[in-house]
Parts: C-alpha cells; sequence; structure tokens
C-alpha cells in the first residue's frame, strides 16, 4: 500500500 | 490531477500517436531506433506491473494500459510488419549499458527494497535514458524527419511538464519523490539540445540537420 501511496502518477 | 499532470500525459500521448501514425501512414520505421522502443515497453512493464495490484483511477488504469499496448504495437511494427524498413545500421546504441547501470542503481537507490518498488525504481531510472538510442541515431544520420522531431519534441515535453507538476504537488500538498524528480530532470536535460534544434530551426519550417 506504500507503493501505492507513492506511486500515483504515470 | 492537476493542469501539467494533465498536459504532461496528453503530451506522452500525442507523442505515441504521432509515432503509430507516421510509421503507419509511410509504411515504414526509417529514422526511428527500435532499440529506444524497445527500452520504452521494458520501462511500462516494469512500472505497470502494480495495474493487477493496485488500483488509482480508471484513468490511471487506461493510460497505463494504453502505454503498455501501443510500447508493444510499436515494437511489433519495427520490428514484425515493417522490419524491410528499419534502418538498423544506424541504431546502433548498445542498450544493455543503458539496463544494467539502471538496474544496479534500482537495487542500491530505492525507496523500500522489495520486488515492485524495486523494478519501479528501474522504470523511472531507465526511462529518463531511453531515448538515448534515439537521440544517437539522429546525430549518426546527421538529421531527422520533421514528423520524427515532432514526435520527439512532445516526447521530451511530456517529462518537462511533469515537474511543473511535481513543483505544483510540493506547493500544495506537500508531496515529492525524490527519485522521480532527480530522474525526471536528467530526462528533461537530455532533450535540450534537441528542444534548442526543434525550435530553431524545425518550428521555421526547416529539416532538422546537424551540422556537419
Amino acid at each position: 500500500s506504500k507503493h501505492l501511496e507513492r506511486h500515483d502518477e504515470l | 490531477m492537476n493542469i501539467f499532470r494533465l498536459t504532461g500525459d496528453l503530451a506522452h500521448l500525442i507523442a505515441i500517436i504521432i509515432l503509430l501514425h507516421k510509421i503507419w501512414k509511410s509504411r515504414s520505421c526509417a529514422g526511428i531506433s527500435g532499440k529506444s522502443q524497445v527500452l520504452f515497453a521494458l520501462v511500462y512493464t516494469t512500472r505497470y506491473l502494480d495495474l493487477v495490484t493496485s488500483y488509482v483511477s480508471i484513468y490511471n488504469t487506461f493510460m497505463k494500459f494504453v502505454f503498455l499496448a501501443t510500447s508493444y504495437a510499436t515494437i511489433y511494427l519495427i520490428y514484425v510488419k515493417f522490419k524491410a524498413t528499419y534502418d538498423h545500421n544506424h541504431d546502433t546504441f548498445r542498450i544493455e549499458f543503458l539496463i544494467l547501470p539502471s538496474l544496479a542503481l534500482a537495487l542500491l537507490i530505492n525507496h523500500y527494497f522489495n520486488f515492485l518498488e524495486v523494478l519501479w525504481t528501474f522504470s523511472i531510472y531507465l526511462e529518463s535514458v531511453a531515448i538515448l538510442p534515439q537521440l544517437f541515431m539522429v546525430s549518426k544520420t546527421g538529421e531527422a524527419e520533421s514528423i520524427t522531431s515532432h514526435y520527439l519534441f512532445a516526447l521530451g515535453s511530456y517529462r518537462a511538464l511533469y515537474i511543473l507538476n511535481w513543483i505544483y504537488r510540493y506547493a500544495t500538498e506537500g508531496h515529492y519523490d525524490l527519485i522521480a524528480i532527480v530522474a525526471g530532470v536528467v530526462q528533461t536535460v537530455l532533450y535540450c539540445d534537441f528542444f534548442y534544434l526543434y525550435i530553431t530551426k524545425v518550428l521555421k519550417g526547416k529539416k532538422l540537420q546537424l551540422p556537419a
């Protein structure tokens, strides 16, 4: 989920 | 989402459409580096593995899917369908010199040491240099078709617009990602020489020709 929090860009 | 990121994403999308359209219409991939396109496919594949593990928005999922699909379509056009027109004699950049250092750096400098995160970091590092085989090809032949120049300009603009997005996000949300920012700046700097030639030549109707 930390991954999701940070990588919300393309 | 803000205006800088949206226009950045659109510039990226437009670049891909310009490239696919050029190859399809001319039935030729002359002047296009297949190696840069292979690197981009590798970039999207390693970055968008999270397509199956995490959901951000319909927009994100759709764009990731489009970038993946179009990158493989481009490779298919270059290496299969219009293979005879592929200028491999001028596409001689050694991509292992970009892939291996990017991988090593991703293993050393990342936010978290796990599989998805290291691959995400690798994709960020690799993307920053993935255009080098294409720029090398242009410098080797000494010229680029206008349409190839438009493609490069749109593709270069995308990360430059992302830098504005990151400044905006830092100012409004306090959000920042140092790995993406440093790599994005490197990526944009690599295009600077090209941007200069594009503005001073291509936009004035001249062909992009490098001084002999």
